[in-house]
C-alpha cells in the first residue's frame, strides 16, 4: 500500500458516495446514466468474486463489501426508488457494442483461462469503457450538474491515482500487471476531456454545458 | 506475472 494506491481508493469511494447522496438528497437522478451503474454493480461483481475464495486484509475485505453495496444501491435508486427521475431518454448508449466486445476479449487476452480469471479480466476491461454511456448522455443533453462533474471527477482521478501506485510497485517492488495497466491507461485516457472541462469550467464556478 | 499480487488492489 503506498499514498497513490490509498488516494486512488479514498477518491473512488468519495465517488461513490457523491453519486448516491446527490441522489438520495436530490430526490433524483436527472442527469445520471443508470447504463453506466449497471456497467459498475457488473464490474464489482465479477471482480469482487474473489471474496469467497480468499482473504487478503480487513481493509480489502471491507472496501469490497462497500463498493459492491454503494452500487447496487445506486442501480436501486435509479431503477426503482427514483424511477420517475430517471430520463432514459438521453440514456441512449448501446452497450451491447460495450460488453460483448470485451468479453470477447476478456477469453482471448487474460492471465490464466480459468472461469475466476476470465471474470476478473472482464471486469478490468469493462471498467475502463464503463463510463462511457455517462460522457454519452452529457455531449447529448450539453451539460452536467456540477455535483454530477466532482463525482466525474473523482471517478477519473481514482484510476489517474493507481497509474502512479502502479508506475511506484514497478519501482520499488518489480511488479506490473500489463493487463491492468494497459486498461488503466485507456480509462484514464477517456477522462481527459473531461478533466481539461472541470478545470477550465467548473473549478472556475461555471455550469459544465457543452457548445451546441 | 505477479498476479496473486494483483488480487490485492480494488
Amino acid at each position: 500500500m503506498n499514498i497513490f494506491r490509498l488516494t486512488g481508493d479514498l477518491s473512488h469511494l468519495a465517488a461513490i458516495i457523491i453519486l448516491l447522496l446527490k441522489i438520495w438528497k436530490s430526490r433524483s437522478c436527472a442527469g445520471i446514466s443508470g447504463k453506466s451503474q449497471i456497467l459498475f454493480a457488473l464490474v464489482f461483481t465479477t471482480r469482487y468474486l474473489d471474496l469467497f475464495t480468499s482473504f487478503i486484509s480487513l481493509y480489502n475485505t471491507c472496501m469490497k463489501l462497500i463498493y459492491i453495496g454503494c452500487a447496487y444501491a445506486t442501480v436501486y435508486l435509479i431503477y426503482a426508488k427514483f424511477r420517475a427521475t430517471y430520463d432514459g431518454n438521453h440514456d441512449s448508449f448501446r452497450v451491447e457494442f460495450l460488453v460483448v466486445p470485451v468479453g470477447g476479449l476478456s477469453v482471448l487476452i487474460n492471465h490464466d483461462f480459468s472461469p475466476l480469471e476470465i471474470l476478473w479480466t472482464f471486469s478490468i476491461y469493462l471498467e475502463s469503457v464503463a463510463i462511457l454511456p455517462q460522457l454519452f448522455m452529457i455531449s447529448k443533453t450539453g451539460e452536467a450538474e456540477t455535483i454530477t462533474t466532482h463525482y466525474l471527477f473523482c471517478l477519473g482521478l481514482y484510476r489517474a491515482l493507481y497509474l502512479f501506485n502502479w508506475i511506484w510497485r514497478f519501482y520499488f517492488e518489480g511488479f506490473f500487471d500489463m493487463i491492468a495497466i494497459v486498461a488503466g491507461v485507456v480509462q484514464t485516457v477517456l477522462y481527459c476531456d473531461f478533466f481539461y472541462l472541470y478545470v477550465t469550467k467548473v473549478l472556475k464556478g461555471k455550469k459544465l454545458s457543452l457548445p451546441a | 506475472c505477479h498476479r496473486t499480487n494483483v488480487k490485492d488492489e480494488l
